[in-house]
């Protein structure tokens, strides 16, 4: 059975919040590891990979792998339900036909509690190569959410450069063009403001604005995102959350003339 | 214009 502890509601809310939009049924795959997910979107440009690793839980116990297939937008509905202090603890059978929510309120003797029904999800499961990038460019979240919301306003694509200058974020539209340039930046009191840029070659690839802006709802669990490139294979974009816990993004690149 | 390429391109199905 699995029994899973989180001392706050907020994590998985943020969680499912920032992937609901760009897949709708998922399997939770659950093992003495943790909880993860990898799910594609319909027109298989983008994929969301989650791990909350069972340090993320407290206490933590799956005897067995088990697969929870999730409707998002019922678990959506459900996790509404729970205060962002609350403790959330889900729960499972061995063969489930249902998983089961708790949220305690650690102020109150308020505990609530949900079933959702499962669905069995057949799904697709990549496998992602292990990449040596050429390209890693860590940089705060919310400055890569301004960026890409401020081209999106010219430009369906951007273009993503990135040499010894810095990177170069550039887009051309029907009105007009737009690019924002970031150098390599360090803030000794603030480091979640740094820019940092780690290049073996210059890179330069493009990508559709669009799935860029949907990643970047996940800007509240991380303060730092980082931007993983390579030429001609899909973007990384990986927001580190607490534990070795991630949620990854990867965006196929728009190719060719 | 350059073309959306999709993952299956880069991504093997295990």
């Amino acid at each position: 059975m699995l029994e899973a502890r989180l001392e706050q509601a907020n994590l998985l809310k943020k969680v499912v919040d920032a992937i609901k939009d760009l897949v709708q049924d998922c399997n939770f795959d659950c093992n003495d590891s943790g909880i993860a997910l990898q799910a594609m979107d319909n027109s298989h440009v983008a994929l969301v990979s989650m791990m909350l690793k069972s340090e993320s839980f407290s206490p933590f116990r799956c005897d067995r792998n088990i697969a929870l297939g999730i409707n998002l937008t019922s678990l959506t509905k459900v996790l509404r339900a729970a205060q962002n202090e609350d403790i959330l603890t889900l729960k499972a059978e061995d063969a489930p036909d249902v998983v089961n929510l708790v949220f305690e309120s650690a102020e109150s003797d308020r505990i609530s509690e949900y079933d959702i029904k499962l669905m069995d999800i057949d799904q697709e499961h990549l496998g992602i190569p292990e990449t040596e990038y050429a390209a890693t460019i860590s940089m705060p979240s919310a400055e890569f959410q301004r960026i890409c919301r401020d081209l999106m306003a010219l430009s369906e694509s951007v273009s993503i450069e990135c040499s010894k200058e810095g990177v170069k974020f550039a887009c051309q539209g029907d009105i007009g063009s737009g690019s924002v340039t970031l150098r390599s930046h360090t803030n000794v009191d603030k480091p979640e403001m740094n820019v940092e840029i780690d290049l073996t070659e210059p890179v330069s690839l493009t990508f559709s604005l669009k799935y860029l802006v949907g990643f970047c709802k996940a800007s509240s669990l991380s303060g730092q995102v980082k931007l993983c490139l390579s030429n001609e294979v899909p973007l990384l974009v990986e927001y580190a959350l607490a534990n070795n816990s991630y949620l990854r993004f990867y965006l196929a690149p728009k190719i060719g003339d | 214009p350059p073309k959306q390429a999709t993952l299956g391109k880069f991504f093997g199905r295990t």
